[in-house]
C-alpha cells in the first residue's frame, strides 16, 4: 500500500 | 532539512520566545488573543499525535515538545495566572473561534491526503493553523496601538510560514515525489492573512513610528 505521506515537517 | 525550513522553524520558535518574554517580563498579556493561543495549542496537539509513534529526528521531537509545552503554558498563564489574566483584553477578544474549529474539521473530513484518523487530524491542524491568527489580527485592529513585543510576536509568527512556502518551493524542485499541496495552499492563505499587518509593520519600521493598525 502506498505509505501515507510521512509528515516530517513541524 | 533545508535552510528555508530551518529558518522558518527558528522564526517560529523566536515568535514563541518573544511572546513568553512579553508575558514574563511585563506580567501582562494585553494585546494578545487567548483564542489564537488556544487555537495554536489545538493545532499542535492535533498535528503532533505521532510524537511517540513516528521518530523522525531528535530535532523534530524536541521542537514538537517545545511547541506543545509552550502553547499550553501560555494558555494556562492567560487563564489562571492572577497577574496575567487581569491584563487580558477579554472584551476585545470576542472572535467566535469555535466556528473556525468546526469549519476546519469539516473541511479536513472532506479534503485530506488519506481518509484515516491521523491524516484527517493532520489536515485539520493545517487548516486550523491557517486561520488561527484571525482572532489575534482582529484584536490588534480593535486595540489600536500595539506594543513592540506584541508587534514583533505577530510579525515573526507570520514570517515563519512565509519561509515555509520557500521551503516547499525548494523541496518541489529538489525532491522527485514531493507534493504537499494541502500544506502549500493553506500556507499561502495563512501568509496572505498577514499581508496588511506586514504592510503596517513595515511602515512603522520605515517611519520609525509606533505600529498603528487602522481600526
Amino acid at each position: 500500500a502506498e505509505e501515507a505521506e510521512k509528515h516530517d515537517e513541524l | 532539512m533545508n535552510v528555508f525550513r530551518l529558518t522558518g522553524d527558528m522564526t517560529h520558535l523566536a515568535s514563541i520566545l518573544v511572546l513568553l518574554l512579553k508575558i514574563y517580563a511585563t506580567k501582562s498579556c494585553s494585546g494578545i488573543s487567548l483564542k489564537t493561543q488556544e487555537l495554536y495549542a489545538l493545532v499542535f496537539l492535533a498535528r503532533y499525535l505521532n510524537l511517540f509513534t513516528d521518530f523522525i529526528s531528535v530535532y523534530n521531537t524536541v521542537m514538537k515538545l517545545v511547541f506543545i509545552g509552550s502553547s499550553l503554558a501560555i494558555v494556562w498563564c492567560m487563564r489562571m495566572h492572577k497577574m496575567v489574566k487581569r491584563s487580558y483584553d477579554q472584551e476585545l477578544d470576542t472572535f467566535r473561534h469555535y466556528f473556525l474549529i468546526a469549519g476546519c474539521f469539516l473541511l479536513a473530513l472532506l479534503v485530506n491526503e488519506k481518509f484515516m484518523f491521523p491524516e484527517v487530524l493532520w489536515a485539520f491542524s493545517i487548516y486550523l493553523e491557517a486561520v488561527s491568527t484571525i482572532p489575534q489580527l482582529v484584536l490588534l485592529q480593535r486595540s489600536g496601538n500595539v506594543d513592540n513585543l506584541t508587534g514583533q510576536y505577530v510579525f515573526l509568527l507570520g514570517a515563519y510560514r512565509a519561509l515555509y512556502i520557500l521551503n516547499w518551493i525548494y523541496r518541489y524542485f529538489t525532491e522527485p515525489h514531493f507534493s504537499r499541496w494541502i500544506a502549500c495552499v493553506a500556507g499561502l492563505v495563512q501568509t496572505a492573512l498577514y499581508a496588511d499587518f506586514f504592510y503596517y509593520y513595515f511602515l512603522s519600521w520605515k517611519n520609525n513610528a509606533k505600529l498603528q493598525l487602522p481600526s
